[in-house]
């Protein structure tokens, strides 16, 4: 595994977005997934149609009948994957544009599918298989507890507490050996994330979280995806 | 010039302990304005506005004890510092489920070291 290591410097993430107030992150860590492994696949940089998803995925969990996907008011990432599978793909952001609502009717146009998933699996609750599937398999849609991010401006967080209850959707687009916090006055390893706030939140719209300890569940739920290898 | 603030390197720090003082509210109404400015929020009533600037504040002691527990980092005003906490959940997150299903897919083991 490299020291240090961020898909950003690849070409395999897109502009940070932003999902307004709409409790839609869910959409937007499995757009950025797929956007990244449709990358690995086939050397283009697409961006996904995250609005298709609020409007269209109602994928439900078998085991849990009243957690289906829906829109803005939430959803899972592993669920887009399997709607997107079985639905033939995502179109494009600009076919298919943000509206940052969920009352619209489902608009998708088989014949404009831009990326297409090939299998999707989650990744065991091991930081060195974490960082193996994101070398090899591209962006990571992975959850976490948000509570520290409401009020994060910069820098490596690691909080002395932070719950594992997960509540937020994101991807983990690469990762560093060493970030410099001149508290503690000694390096630490951290997870770069991309949010969907906007640029203007924390680091340009990104965030870094320690590795070691699954800090705010982290580690807890992270699943890769697998695009089709086709050109659009 | 340091006590009234000129000095670049005395940074004012609201102390969430002592909400009594005037200076404190004016400081976090400094803080509020400055807000509204930079996320240009405007409220629909004085009322709202009112209820705003309670939560804001409360934020603001939200924020000092994020520092606190998470001094790595650095914590502040946000976008989103005039929401609570269940408005914050409510509006800007939006994983619906707090597990995987179970039947999902596990990805194989990969080799880590060499």
């Amino acid at each position: 595994l490299p020291e240090d290591f961020d898909w950003r410097d690849k070409g395999a993430v897109g502009p940070v977005k932003n999902q307004g107030s709409c409790g839609s992150c869910w959409s937007f860590s499995a757009t950025g997934a797929l956007e990244g492994a449709h990358f690995l696949a086939t050397g283009e940089l697409v961006s996904l149609s995250e609005q298709q998803l609020v409007d269209c995925d109602h994928e439900c969990d078998p085991e849990e009948p009243d957690s289906c996907d829906s829109g803005c008011n939430g959803g899972l990432m592993n669920s887009a994957f399997e709607y997107t599978f079985k639905a033939g793909g995502l179109m494009r952001e600009e076919d298919y544009p943000y509206t940052g609502t969920d009352r619209g009717t489902c608009k998708f146009d088989k014949n404009k599918v831009a990326a297409r998933v090939a299998n999707f699996s989650v990744v065991s609750l091991d930081e060195d298989q974490i960082a193996a599937n994101l070398v090899k398999n591209g962006p990571l849609a992975v959850a976490i507890n948000a509570v520290f991010m409401q009020t994060y401006i910069g820098g490596v967080s690691c909080p002395y507490i932070c719950s594992r209850r997960l509540d937020h959707g994101v991807l983990l687009v690469g990762y560093g050996s060493a970030g410099y916090s001149p508290i503690r006055m000694k390096d630490k390893p951290y997870w770069i994330i991309k949010n969907s706030w906007g640029e203007k939140w924390g680091e340009n719209g990104f965030y870094k979280i320690c590795r070691g300890r699954n800090v705010c569940g982290v580690d807890s739920m992270v699943s890769t995806v697998a695009a089709v290898q086709t050109t659009s | 010039d340091a006590l009234n603030g000129d000095d670049p390197l005395i940074r004012e720090v609201v102390d969430g302990q002592d909400a009594s003082s005037s200076n404190l509210l004016s400081a976090e109404q400094h803080h509020f304005s400055l807000f509204k400015s930079k996320f240009k929020k405007s409220y629909g009533s004085q009322e709202e506005h009112d209820y705003r600037f309670s939560v804001f504040k409360a934020n603001l002691r939200r924020a000092a004890r994020h520092q606190a527990l998470d001094p790595t980092a650095s914590h502040g005003v946000t976008q989103f510092s005039d929401l609570t906490p269940a408005e914050f959940r409510k509006q800007v997150l939006g994983l619906r489920r707090l597990r995987l299903p179970k039947d999902a897919n596990e990805a194989p083991i990969l080799p880590t070291s060499d």
